[in-house]
C-alpha cells in the first residue's frame, strides 16, 4: 500500500547553545531515557524545517501534509487522555505523490506557551510538532518531535527573607533564617541557624531540598515528594547561643521552576526541609516553602 | 557580593553560653 | 582501635592514589571526588583522639600533593573557573570544608587581593563542625595551611571603599586568629562533657593530649612581627585572657596562662602584668596559680638580670606590681595552701634578689608579709617536716645562700621572727645552714651586738 517515509525535523534555533538534555521516563517499564532537544521561550517563534523522503519503493502517494503544533498534560494514571492546552496546525502540502525528499518551511509566530516542559514521576507536560501524512490507504504517517519551552522570570521587585522560630517546649528552639524565600535556579540559598535551647543530644543537621509534584484535583490528589538533596550544615552538637551558617548551591541540582496549578492539572512545589537528628536517630524537622524561577 | 563567600552575620554567642556545660 | 585505624588509613591510600592518578590525567573533578571519599575518612566517630591524629597527619600529606597540583595548575593558566564554588557542592560537611580550605589556600596563593574575603570566610565557615575532636582538627587544619600567609601589614588608614584592603592587614590576622582560639578553646574545654562520667579521667588525659592544637593560635599570634607592644596590650592579651577565664576549666586555664607566658616576648610581660595578674585571681580554685606566678616571676627576673639586657625599665616597679597582685591573688583565694603563698613568697624575695639586688628593704617586706599571714591565721608553730614547714624553710635559705653574708640576715627584722614559727627541728637546721654558710664564706662577726644577733639565730645549737 505504498512506502513509508522518512521524516525529519529541524529548527531554525539548533545551535548548541539553545539544546538541553532532558531525562525523562518512558513507558510501563519506566524505563529513563536522555533526551537531547531544542528549547525556546514561551513567546518565541517556533520554526524550521521538515524533510520528508520516501523510503522503501521511492514513491509515496498522500492526501495531505500538515504540521501541527502541540503542548499537552500527561498524566501517568490517565494514560488515555492527554490535556491539550495548546494546538496548531499548518498545511504543508495539498495531496500529491513524493518521489523525492522534499523540503518544508514552517513557523508557529505568537504562539503563547506559558507553561515550561515538565517531565515528572507521574506527569508530563510535552510541547511537540506532529508531522502527518495523510494517506487514503494504509495507515497516516505521524512524527513526532519534542521540543522543550523554558520561560525566564525577572527577579521579583520584593524577595522577604525566610525567617522563623520554632520549636519544641523545654526541648529544643531555632531560629532559621534564610535569605529569600524566591530563588532562582543557579542561586544560592544563604542562611543560618542559631540556637536558642538545647537539651537534647543533637548528632548533626541537614538541610534537604524536597520537590513535592502534586497531580490530581480533590480527593483523587496526589503528592509525590523527592528528596532532592541531604546537605550537611552542621555535625556535632551545639550549645545555646551556636550560629551555624548555611550555604546551599542550586545548579548542581536537577531542579525546575516553582509550577503552580498547570493547567489545573498539576503543581511542582518546593520545600526546604531543615533536619536535626539526634543521638539516638530521633529526627526533628521544619519544613518550609520557597519558591523556584528560572532566571535568564 | 561573591556567591561563594556570602554569609548572613553571625550572631556573637556570650562567653556564658559558649563554655556551659551540654544542658 | 589499631585496627579501626588500619583500615582507615588503608582506605585514605586507595583513595589518594585514585585521586593523585586522575590529578596526573587532568580529570580534576574525578580527583577531588577521590579527595572527598578520603576525607570522609575524618568523620569517623570510631578513634580515639591519638589515633584520630594519626589519621589526619596521613590525610594532611595527601592533601598537600592535591593543593600543590591546583597551585600549578592555577600558575600554569588552567584556572577551574569558581572552583572555590565547586568544592562546596560535597554533601557532607566535614570533606567540604577540608576541601574549602585547601581550595582557598591555593586561590590566595595564586592571587592576594581575595585573601581578606576568603580568611574569614573559612574561619566562619568552620562553625559547621561542633564536634569537638573533629572541630579541634579542622580548625587545626585551617591554623597549619595560613601559617604563612596571614597578612602582617600595617593596617591602612580608614577608608569607604569596601575594595581597600582587599589583601588584608595585620587586624585582619588578629581577628582571624583570635576567632579560631575561641572556638577551639571552646569545642576543647566542652570535650570535659562528653561520653559517661565513669571516663572523666580517660577524658582529662585525651584532653591534655590535645592541648597543643588549641596552643597553636598562640604561638601564631607571637610569629607575627606587626604585634608590638601596643598591639599585644589592646588587641592580643585582653581576647585570649577573655576566653582563658571566661571558660572556667582548670585544664584549659592552666595550659593557656603557662602558654602566654611561654609564647610571647618578656617585655610584652613587662607591660602586661596588670590585666595578666588580675586574670591570675579570677582562675579557677584548682588552678595552679603558683606555678603561673611564680613562672612568671622567674622569666622576668631571668629577664632583668641578663648580663646584656637593659634590665628592668625604672618606670616599671616590678616588685610592687607582683608584691601587690599576689596580695589580691592570695586574698581571692582562701583555697589556696598556704605552703603556695609562702611559694609565692620565695618567688618574690627571688625576683627582689635577682632584680634589685641592693634593696634589701624588699627582702624585708616579704618576711614581714609572710609574717602577717601567720598571724593573722594564727599560726605560731610549723612543723619543718610539712610542705608548709619546707616553703617556709626555703623562703629563709634564700636570702641566706644569695647573700653570703650573715650580717645582712641580721639586717633582716623580719627573719628570726619566721624563724621562731619553725619546730625545734627546723629552727636547728636553718641555724646549721647560717653557720655554715658563714664558716664557708669566713664570715667576720665584728661587734658585741651582732654576735648577740647571730647567737639568737642559732639558739636552738646554743641552748
Amino acid at each position: 500500500f505504498g512506502s513509508n517515509a522518512e521524516i525529519k525535523v529541524e529548527f531554525a534555533n539548533e545551535d548548541a547553545s539553545k539544546q538541553i538534555t532532558v531525562k525523562t521516563v518512558h513507558g510501563e517499564s519506566k524505563k529513563k531515557r536522555i533526551q537531547t532537544m531544542s528549547v525556546f521561550s514561551g513567546n518565541e517563534t517556533v520554526g524550521g524545517k521538515i524533510y520528508i523522503a520516501p523510503s522503501g519503493s521511492k514513491r509515496l502517494e498522500h492526501t495531505g501534509i500538515k504540521v501541527e503544533l502541540i503542548g499537552q498534560v500527561e498524566l501517568a494514571y490517565d494514560r488515555g487522555n492527554h490535556y491539550v492546552f495548546t494546538s496548531l496546525i499548518r498545511e504543508l502540502d495539498a495531496p500529491g505523490i513524493l518521489t523525492a525528499e522534499k523540503t518544508f518551511s514552517f513557523e508557529f509566530a505568537n504562539v503563547e506557551k506559558q507553561y515550561e516542559t515538565y517531565n515528572g514521576v507521574n506527569v508530563r507536560l510535552r510541547y511537540f510538532v506532529r508531522v502527518k501524512i495523510s494517506r487514503s490507504y494504509g495507515s497516516n504517517i505521524k512524527k513526532e518531535i519534542d521540543f522543550a519551552v523554558q520561560n525566564v522570570r525577572p527577579d521579583p521587585e520584593i524577595n522577604n527573607t525566610l525567617k522563623m522560630e520554632v520549636g519544641i517546649e523545654d526541648c529544643l528552639h531555632i531560629e532559621f533564617e534564610y535569605d529569600k524565600s524566591k530563588y532562582h535556579l543557579d542561586d544560592v540559598i544563604v542562611g543560618k541557624i542559631y540556637f536558642l535551647l538545647v537539651r537534647i543530644k543533637i548528632k548533626h543537621m541537614e538541610l534537604q531540598i524536597l520537590k513535592r509534584e502534586s497531580t490530581g484535583n480533590g480527593p483523587n490528589l496526589y503528592n509525590e515528594t523527592e528528596i532532592m538533596t541531604k546537605f550537611e550544615i552542621m555535625d556535632g552538637a551545639p550549645v545555646r547561643g551556636e550560629c551555624i551558617p548555611i550555604r546551599l548551591f542550586l545548579s548542581p541540582f536537577d531542579l525546575t521552576p516553582t509550577f503552580k496549578n498547570v493547567h489545573n492539572k498539576f503543581s511542582v512545589k518546593y520545600y526546604l526541609n531543615l533536619v536535626l537528628v539526634d543521638e539516638e536517630e530521633r529526627r526533628y524537622f521544619k519544613q518550609q516553602e520557597f519558591f523556584l524561577r528560572r532566571k535568564a | 557580593a561573591n556567591d561563594a563567600t556570602r554569609r548572613l552575620n553571625s550572631k556573637k554567642q556570650t562567653l556564658d553560653d559558649a563554655y556551659a556545660a551540654p544542658a | 582501635q589499631e585496627k579501626l585505624l588500619d583500615e582507615a588509613m588503608g582506605i585514605v591510600r586507595s583513595q589518594s592514589f585514585q585521586m593523585k592518578r586522575c590529578l596526573d590525567k587532568g580529570r580534576l573533578m574525578d580527583g577531588l571526588k577521590h579527595a572527598s571519599n578520603m576525607l570522609g575518612e575524618l568523620r569517623t566517630s570510631l578513634l580515639s583522639p591519638k589515633m584520630y591524629y594519626e589519621l589526619y597527619m596521613l590525610i594532611s600529606d595527601e592533601l598537600r600533593h592535591l593543593e600543590s597540583h591546583l597551585l600549578d595548575e592555577f600558575q600554569a593558566g588552567h584556572r577551574v573557573a569558581d572552583l572555590y564554588e565547586l568544592v562546596q557542592y560535597a554533601g557532607n560537611i566535614v570533606p567540604r570544608l577540608y576541601l574549602l580550605i585547601t581550595v582557598g589556600l591555593v586561590y590566595i596563593k595564586s592571587n592576594e587581593n581575595c585573601k581578606r574575603d576568603i580568611l574569614k570566610d573559612l574561619v566562619e565557615m568552620c562553625r559547621g563542625v561542633q564536634h569537638p575532636l573533629r572541630g579541634l582538627f579542622l580548625r587545626n587544619y585551617l591554623l597549619q595551611c595560613t601559617r604563612h600567609i596571614l597578612p602582617d601589614v600595617e593596617d591602612p588608614p580608614p577608608s569607604n571603599n569596601p575594595l581597600d584592603n582587599e589583601q588584608g592587614s595585620i587586624s585582619d590576622s588578629l581577628e582571624f586568629i583570635l576567632l579560631n582560639f575561641a572556638e577551639m578553646n571552646k569545642l576543647w574545654v566542652r570535650m570535659q562533657h562528653q561520653g559517661h562520667s565513669r571516663d572523666k579521667e580517660k577524658r582529662e588525659k585525651e584532653r591534655q593530649e590535645l592541648r597543643i592544637l588549641v596552643g597553636t593560635n598562640l604561638v601564631r599570634l607571637s610569629q607575627l612581627e606587626m604585634v608590638d607592644v601596643d598591639r599585644y596590650k589592646k588587641m592580643v592579651l585582653p581576647g585570649l585572657l577573655e576566653q582563658a577565664v571566661s571558660c572556667r576549666d582548670a585544664l584549659s586555664q592552666e595550659y593557656l596562662m603557662e602558654c602566654i607566658i611561654q609564647v610571647f616576648p618578656d617585655e610584652f610581660h613587662l607591660e602586661t602584668l596588670g590585666p595578666f595578674l588580675q586574670a591570675c585571681a579570677e582562675l579557677h580554685e584548682d588552678v595552679n596559680v603558683k606555678s603561673i606566678i611564680s613562672s612568671l616571676i622567674e622569666r622576668l627576673a631571668a629577664f632583668g638580670n641578663k648580663e646584656d639586657g637593659d634590665g628592668i625599665p625604672s618606670e616599671i616597679k616590678l616588685f610592687e606590681i607582683f608584691s601587690q597582685h599576689i596580695a589580691t591573688v592570695i586574698k581571692s583565694r582562701p583555697e589556696l595552701p598556704l605552703e603556695d603563698m609562702v611559694s609565692l613568697q620565695v618567688s618574690l624575695v627571688n625576683l627582689a634578689q635577682q632584680c634589685y639586688s641592693s634593696r634589701l628593704d624588699l627582702v624585708d617586706s616579704v618576711l614581714a608579709n609572710t609574717a602577717h599571714i601567720f598571724d593573722n591565721l594564727n599560726i605560731t608553730k610549723i612543723h619543718s617536716g610539712s610542705p608548709l614547714g619546707k616553703e617556709l624553710s626555703r623562703l629563709l635559705r634564700l636570702p641566706t645562700g644569695n647573700y653570703n653574708d650573715l650580717l645582712v640576715i641580721l639586717q633582716l627584722v623580719n627573719f628570726p621572727k619566721l624563724l621562731q614559727l619553725l619546730d625545734y627541728q627546723g629552727r636547728k637546721t636553718i641555724s646549721t645552714f647560717l653557720m655554715n654558710n658563714a664558716i664557708d664564706n669566713g664570715t667576720i662577726i665584728p661587734s658585741p651586738e651582732q654576735v648577740d644577733g647571730v647567737l639568737s639565730l642559732c639558739s636552738s645549737l646554743v641552748r
